[in-house]
């Protein structure tokens, strides 16, 4: 059986928070070492995977894989239902049709329970092949957010060049341009890795839904190499990240 | 001109 305690129901919240714009069903897999999640987009344009070892939780026992098929628009009107800093534990039996979801107030006076019907889905895993990004940048989590949704005022493509000079992302459109440049900073909140130079273009739409995560993690690191997928992710507490993936745009 | 690329032509399935 699956037994998974996390202090605060809030890191439950921003996770379904940061899942439930790109994917509506997924499956939660299991194991000793932690729970994992990994899902495509319908347009098979993004993936987002999630990874929570062991160490996220209060308490974790899990003695046989089990696989949850969960909608995540009920369990985020589950978790809504709770206050933030309410613990909550997730549990279910060996081959269970149902999660259930225990909160308890900080004081233990408030207990609620909820049984989420469980789905039979039937989802590829892909494979993800080990990359070496030709650039790796680290930038504030709030500063990406921004320019994700400053980009797309002007145009549903954004043009993302990185040198060792800085990161620079590009939008064109009927309103006019717009530039923003970023360079590495001494203090060490931006760093900028870079082996070779690059520019991709990627659909802006889905930047701006990768930014839900910014409540994670005050960092975001950016991964680009050619002809491969952007790489996106925030660290969750440590023990745990949220990883999107997002095919760019190639030439016609 | 640009079109969408597909992740299917990046990754492969398990």
């Amino acid at each position: 059986m699956l037994e998974a305690r996390l202090g605060e129901t809030q890191l439950l919240k921003k996770i379904v928070d940061a899942l439930k714009e790109i994917i509506s069903l997924s499956t939660l897999d299991c194991s000793e070492t932690g729970m994992q999640l990994q899902s495509m987009d319908n347009s098979h344009v993004s993936l987002v995977s999630l990874s929570l070892q062991t160490g996220c939780f209060e308490k974790y026992r899990c003695d046989r894989n089990v696989s949850l098929g969960l909608d995540l628009k009920s369990l985020s009107k589950v978790v809504k239902s709770a206050s933030g800093d309410d613990s909550v534990t997730l549990s279910a039996a060996d081959k269970a049709d149902k999660l259930l979801l225990s909160f308890e107030s900080d004081n233990k006076s408030r207990t609620a329970d909820y049984e989420l019907k469980l789905l039979n889905l039937d989802q590829d895993h892909l494979g993800i092949p080990d990359t070496n990004y030709a650039c790796t940048v680290q930038m504030p989590s709030s500063e990406f957010a921004r320019i994700c949704r400053d980009m797309s005022m002007f145009s549903e493509t954004v043009v993302i060049s990185c040198t060792k000079q800085g990161i620079k992302f590009s939008a064109n459109g009927d309103l006019g341009s717009a530039n923003i440049k970023l360079a590495e900073t001494s203090k060490g909140d931006i760093t900028i890795d870079v082996e070779e130079p690059i520019t991709q273009s990627f659909a802006g739409r889905y930047l701006n839904t990768f930014t839900r995560a910014t409540p994670l993690s005050d960092r975001v690191k950016i991964c680009l190499a050619p002809e491969v997928p952007l790489l996106v992710e925030y660290s969750i507490e440590d023990y745990g990240y949220i990883r999107y993936y997002l095919a760019p745009k190639v030439d016609d | 001109k640009s079109k969408q690329g597909n992740l299917m032509s990046f990754f492969t399935k398990k």
